[in-house]
């Protein structure tokens, strides 16, 4: 079983 | 204004090419010391970084920082303008509604120009901050893009183990499993440390569309962290980097 994570997990919007 | 002149216009092409499967309408940032672009895929899974700096241009001019909005769909439209040889030059006004480009052969005997439409974004900036990656290594960018290929055939993820001393590819599908590990040089070895060592998933899809960009180096590097995302990155020849960053799969 996989999940995607996504970029806004990781980063944060400026 | 804003005027931006590349001898080989066909880099730039490259380029447009390898990011338009993956995003859509973008804003391209011009300043005094080059164009930038950051954007993600529409899911968020993926995001687009290039950066090419005044000094790999031919000619190159911004008298202050510009936003243009535009639509990569429609640029890659007008990119089949551009013939092999052909330079490319990109300008506009200061509070420009297109912007132009302007194409021309080596003869200087065939012009095209075409204005394209700008558009008004939102700006989706991530704060991408340093990252001290644990794992990276440099690899033929024609043999990275191959064996994504190949193993996307097999799986629709693929397991990421990079050290400084190898990467290694797995891949676990209903036919069965295997992988794909390539040792880096003596050198390398010799300074390895085995902690170095990552693991991560991600989805072939993705790696598939950024290699769209391996005919812009002959060399492409990945860097890896646990807990990050991978970053696949391309050199363009003395004009920048192309980096496509890619969000890792949870796997249970």
């Amino acid at each position: 079983m996989t999940e995607q994570h996504q970029m806004d997990d990781y980063y944060e919007y400026n | 204004m804003f005027e931006a002149k590349l001898t080989d216009g066909t880099i730039f092409k490259k380029i447009i090419e390898a990011i338009k499967d993956l995003v859509t309408d973008v804003n391209i940032d011009a300043t005094p010391t080059g164009l930038s672009l950051q954007a993600m895929d529409s899911s968020h899974v993926a995001l687009v970084n290039l950066h090419l700096g005044m000094e790999g241009f031919e000619r190159y001019r911004c008298d202050r920082n510009l936003t243009l909005g535009i639509s990569i769909t429609n640029l890659a439209k007008v990119m089949k303008l551009v013939n092999q040889n052909d330079s490319i030059t990109l300008k506009c006004e200061d509070e420009p509604t297109y912007l132009t480009i302007v194409c021309q052969n080596q003869k200087h005997d065939r012009t095209t120009q075409f204005n394209v439409n700008l558009i008004t974004l939102d700006s989706e900036h991530l704060g991408i901050p340093e990252t001290e990656y644990t794992s990276e290594i440099t690899m033929n960018s024609g043999e990275f893009s191959k064996l994504c290929k190949e193993l996307y055939a097999l799986s629709e993820t693929v397991e990421f183990e990079i050290s400084t001393t190898f990467v290694k590819f797995a891949v676990e599908g209903e036919i069965g499993s295997g992988s794909i590990k390539i040792q880096t040089s003596a050198d390398e070895a010799e300074t390895s440390r085995p902690e170095d060592t990552v693991k991560l998933s991600f989805a072939l899809r993705y790696l598939n569309l950024f290699n769209k960009a391996y005919s812009l180096s002959n060399q492409v590097k990945l860097s890896m962290a646990a807990e990050t995302p991978l970053v696949v990155e391309y050199e363009v020849e003395s004009l920048g980097t192309l980096k496509y960053y890619l969000a890792p799969k949870i796997t249970d």
